[in-house]
């Protein structure tokens, strides 16, 4: 999974939504419920609750729109996008758009739901005998008043159960006249309607009035769609008309002729040729569950996964039966869900913290003691055993002060322990204080205070929750816990390729996520687990633009992600935006 | 009877989506969704190319890495799909 820059999320969890508007595709109980279970998958697996708002100003505002539609990212007909949305914050930020160029469904064709009739408004049965005859769509067969109808059961015949389908002869959707029905003919600026029209607006939709005159009386509704309204095009939504002639031939059903990527449509009048009117016929739609699922994902601050079976993977897929993937649950919980330390988690990694060597005379690269290993411990038992190495127990003594870090043009490794700068290189170390006028200590060897590591230190970083130590020299890393440690281990037993051949940089990322750098590639690692998570590698510069893409040490300092190329950094805001290009030497080591 | 069909391919009147070739889907979808700009932005590539761009994509909708606009690539660019780009800008 990924987040959005800078972790964006709700810094409430009693999150409100609001629906602008309705597709004319969908009843609006339809679209009130595919919203409300789209928002269940994510309170489901987090403690956010959502909460719908009538009016006002809502976190997340839900609106259909076609093409241009009020913000800077048009959509684009039939398929290709289906909606968009914004990661959490004021404003724009955090709604959720959808295409009304699509046909929206629940996945599976047409929902039509029924008026009146005799089924208290079930969902039509496609396809339905009647007569004798099969149909797959409303009809207007056997009625006088041609209001289209459907049985709500398989067969008519049988069961008598039947409903009106969606029609601007029984209701209108929005608009000023509370669902009134349109009235045909009805006059608009001078001419006269015998249909719903999109004359009069920019956005596409489809209107009417609900009186004779909407000159003069000024009320309107939008059209609903129905099973057979054509999608698209430029004929209003009229239905197919079959059959229809087509570059001189005549088509009895929706055809792809003519179109180089493959859609069916149709000709709405006896002769496309002459007429020029034309629609893409309905499919199986996009399941606007599914959309909004994805969509209130980003609203809530969750990115793209890569992983093709997440929901927040960037395509769209019907699946029959949604649950949601491992992936978007560890997305949504490393935003909302606070971290718990598991039980006995100080225990589980260290073997030798289980025990209280006693304070023996220090010997560097001598292991003194041994722990045993215990039944319980799960963890790290591939590799050697375990040592538990005491390190001396005062500060370590400072060395030859004529090894001056300021003349250090490329350190191995620069990182953040309990706040402090430490500047590695060739067995020495410096310490810089997080005070600022504190001066750099002088340099003393890694072998004192780390005595299990090697002089060459590629890597390191200190886990904020345990305080742990985690150092990376070559393919090998060693993890210290006080004066326990344990390594080496093989970087390979945390998931890194083989190709990997040392680690350059590490970045704390949330409690138990941490960058790993390495080339043009960085991986993240959980901690907890000591795996790396599905979906990496990944490039530096996708996430992290404008930096080198050749860093050797890379890592967090008071709130900044500090990438190093030789004597220079370059410094990256919460926004991951580069905010400063400067001196090691100056900046960081007070030269 | 033997000879192909020849299909003519019209433009209809009010279609937002065009007949477009193979490359300047790539290129258009590339763009969108923030591969392209990528290079853009950045002053350290040495292989700004669509080349890269493509591998790019490719790695993040797990498809082959191949660099190329093959036919995976190209029918992966013709999904339906969320607008939000897949490379933050």
């Amino acid at each position: 999974y990924k987040t959005f820059d800078g972790d964006l999320k709700w810094d409430h969890g009693d999150v409100t939504y609001r629906i602008l508007n309705y597709s004319p595709d969908l009843d609006s109980s339809v679209t009130d419920d595919a919203f409300a279970r789209a928002f269940k998958v994510w309170s489901d697996v987090t403690p956010l609750t959502f909460t719908r708002l009538f009016d006002g100003t809502a976190d997340i505002m839900i609106s259909f729109g076609k093409k241009d539609h009020g913000d800077l990212y048009p959509f684009d007909g039939k398929d290709g996008l289906l909606a968009h949305a914004y990661p959490p914050g004021e404003g724009i930020q955090g709604d959720a758009h959808f295409d009304d160029d699509e046909f929206w469904t629940l996945g599976k064709g047409p929902v039509v739901k029924t008026y009146y009739g005799n089924a208290d408004g079930a969902m039509c049965h496609f396809p339905f005998v009647f007569g004798g005859k099969t149909y797959t769509s409303c009809t207007i067969e056997g009625r006088a008043d041609k209001l289209p109808w459907c049985s709500t059961t398989d067969d008519y015949d049988r069961d008598g159960k039947y409903g009106f389908c969606p029609s601007e002869l029984l209701y209108t959707i929005g608009g000023n006249s509370d669902g009134a029905k349109c009235v045909f003919p009805f006059v608009f600026l001078g001419d006269e309607y015998d249909s719903c029209t999109t004359e009069g607006r920019r956005d596409g939709y489809r209107w009417c009035a609900t009186t004779s005159n909407y000159d003069q009386d000024k009320k309107y509704g939008f059209c609903p769609n129905t099973d057979i309204t054509t999608i698209g095009g430029n004929a209003e939504g009229e239905p197919c008309h079959f059959p229809f002639e087509f570059l001189g031939k005549e088509y009895d059903s929706c055809t792809s002729e003519g179109r180089g990527d493959g859609k069916l449509w149709c000709g709405t009048t006896a002769s496309y040729d002459d007429d020029k009117k034309w629609g893409f016929c309905p499919d199986q739609g996009y399941s606007l569950f599914l959309v909004a699922a994805h969509e209130f994902g980003h609203a809530l601050g969750l990115d793209h996964s890569n992983i093709r079976d997440a929901l927040m993977y960037p395509m769209y897929s019907y699946v029959e039966d949604f649950s949601l993937h491992e992936d978007d649950i560890e997305g949504i919980q490393y935003l909302y869900v606070p971290f718990v330390l598991p039980k006995n988690t100080d225990m589980c990694f260290f073997l030798g913290s289980k025990t209280d060597p006693k304070p023996t005379v220090p010997q560097p690269n001598t292991p003194t003691t041994t722990a045993t290993p215990d039944p319980d411990v799960t963890d790290f038992t591939d590799e050697p055993e375990p040592t538990n190495r005491p390190a001396t127990t005062t500060s370590t003594s400072p060395l030859d002060p004529t090894k001056d870090a300021c003349k250090v043009t490329k350190f191995d490794t620069i990182t953040v322990i309990g706040g402090d700068l430490y500047f590695f290189k060739d067995g020495h170390f410096w310490r810089k204080s997080k005070k600022g006028d504190a001066a750099l200590e002088s340099p003393m060897l890694i072998s004192e205070r780390w005595p299990a590591l090697p002089a060459v230190i590629d890597s390191a970083f200190e886990d904020i929750l345990t305080k742990r130590l985690y150092f990376f020299s070559g393919t090998k890393f060693w993890v210290y816990n006080g004066k326990n440690v344990l390594g080496p281990r093989s970087i390979e037993k945390l998931g890194l390729p083989d190709s990997v051949q040392k680690v350059e940089g590490a970045l704390q990322k949330g409690k138990d996520k941490v960058l790993l750098f390495s080339g043009e590639n960085f991986w993240r690692l959980d901690v907890k687990t000591q795996k790396i998570d599905k979906g990496y590698p990944k490039y530096i510069d996708v996430v992290f633009g404008g930096v080198p893409i050749d860093a050797h040490d890379v890592f967090l300092y008071e709130g900044r992600t500090f990438f190093c190329r030789d004597q220079f950094y370059w410094r990256m805001n919460s926004r991951r935006q580069v905010d400063r290009v400067g001196y090691v030497k100056y900046d960081l080591l007070k030269c | 009877w033997s000879v192909p069909l020849k299909s003519v391919f019209v433009t209809f009147p009010g279609d937002v989506i065009k007949n477009m070739s193979d490359t300047d889907l790539a290129e258009s979808y590339l763009k969108k969704f923030g591969y392209m700009d990528t290079f853009q932005r950045s002053g350290f590539q040495s292989l700004a190319s669509t080349s890269k761009a493509l591998k790019r994509m490719q790695r993040q909708l797990g498809l082959d890495e191949t660099g190329q606009l093959d036919m995976q690539t190209l029918e992966a660019m013709k999904q339906p799909r969320c607008g939000v780009p897949d490379v933050a800008n």
